[in-house]
């Protein structure tokens, strides 16, 4: 029988024996493939405290995965809105769609992180790293999520409230300069999540690092009939309440195709 | 790697099992023709299972295998994959068979920890190979 010829990857020369790859190769070849896939190191300040499931942006981002993603994705699968079960998030139709389109998503927790020239107001204001996105990545639009608690000790404030988001430009001597960003009204009958649409912040976040000084609270009786209140005394959850209550933020984005080469 | 091979008969003939290897155990004809195969990159053996949060691990699918005709039943093959195969036929010298080769990809998504607090799910666009053929 004569040889045939040069095959890039599936000529099999009869007279080579093949070797089975050893252990440690196969390792090798694993960690070559995490690298393709821009997984080559576990994350920064992870090592001796593995972070936390059970707070609420990876219980969120696991909620798309197992009831709107599902495993076993196929490109030519139904869109995600026609096969997506019900969660704990209360994922509206706007959240589906912008899945659907999404390549990447990622969620940011609330940190209490003191921006040098802001007064610190406790429960009022809340500021989210983000500085692991990716500019060159497309973002199709990003929410800020609220718990809203109907269990609150020693409520006194009833019915109806508008809770607005502003993003916060500068505060100094007191006086604050704010930018409306979105607001939502709440009755306090209602427990769950709300949803704000913080896009136009994150976007200016992203391309201007520096004047990230966070979000500004501001809760209100609906009529308006009193003074503003704090975000706590009508139920909404801080970022230091039950872990899976917490707020956080979540950004939508369409890849630009760039594949990111990380250092080994 | 023929010369490692050489090396390795030599010094130590029998420290492989050549019965378990497709290409060289005379009876695995089957398992040499072009079809899918796995390689199952476990994030929970790798220990990355605390940061990594799903899946569990990816299936590495790949292809592999000869390009021989008649093919099997369910294995697609391009026309132009059979007219590489008659040229071969022809000019086995000069010409390679057809090529094995993912015919449809799939994506998968990876959710994992970006640091301690913020999290990322990303989809990885053709990275699943659902089905092999000749090329």
């Amino acid at each position: 029988e004569r040889m045939s010829g040069l095959y890039v990857d599936n000529g099999f020369d009869q007279t080579v024996v093949h070797r089975v790859v050893s252990q440690r190769e196969k390792r090798e070849v694993e960690h070559e493939i995490l690298n393709l896939l821009g997984l080559p190191d576990r994350p920064r300040n992870t090592i001796n405290r593995p972070p936390q499931v059970k707070r609420s942006a990876p219980k969120f981002l696991l909620d798309i995965y197992k009831n709107a993603l599902g495993e076993g994705e196929d490109e030519d699968e139904k869109p995600v809105m026609h096969r997506h079960k019900a969660g704990e998030f209360d994922l509206s139709g706007q959240d589906l769609r912008a899945i659907d389109q999404s390549d990447v998503i990622m969620t940011f927790a609330a940190h209490n992180h003191h921006v040098p020239g802001v007064r610190h107001e406790r429960g009022k204001r809340l500021w989210f790293d983000v500085s692991d996105i990716p500019p060159e990545e497309y973002m199709i639009g990003a929410e800020l999520r609220l718990y809203h608690s109907t269990h609150v000790k020693n409520r006194k404030n009833h019915g109806s409230h508008t809770i607005t988001a502003y993003r916060v430009l500068n505060i100094e001597n007191g006086t604050r300069e704010l930018q409306y960003v979105d607001a939502i009204n709440v009755t306090s009958s209602k427990e769950g999540w709300l949803t704000l649409n913080i896009s136009k912040a994150l976007d200016h976040w992203v391309n201007n690092p520096d004047g990230n000084r966070g979000l500004y609270l501001s809760v209100h009786p609906a009529d308006r009939s009193a003074h503003e209140v704090r975000p706590e005394d009508i139920g909404i959850v801080g970022f230091r309440g039950d872990p899976d209550k917490q707020p956080f933020i979540v950004g939508y984005f369409k890849s630009s195709g760039v594949r990111e080469s990380k250092v080994r | 790697q023929k010369r490692d091979a050489k090396r390795k008969k030599k010094s130590d003939a029998l420290s492989y099992d050549y019965r378990n290897n497709p290409y060289t155990d005379p009876g695995a004809q089957y398992s040499r023709t072009c079809k899918i195969q796995t390689l199952y990159v476990s994030f929970r053996d790798l220990q990355w299972q605390d940061w990594i949060i799903a899946p569990d691990g990816y299936d590495a699918y790949y292809c592999s295998g000869e390009c021989n005709f008649p093919l099997n039943a369910h294995m697609n093959a391009t026309n132009h994959a059979i007219v590489q195969t008659l040229v071969h036929l022809v000019s086995p010298g000069k010409v390679p068979k057809p090529c094995c080769a993912p015919t449809k990809l799939s994506a998968i998504s990876v959710l994992y920890f970006l640091d301690e607090s913020n999290v990322i799910l990303k989809k990885y666009k053709n990275m699943v190979v659902k089905s092999c053929g000749c090329h």
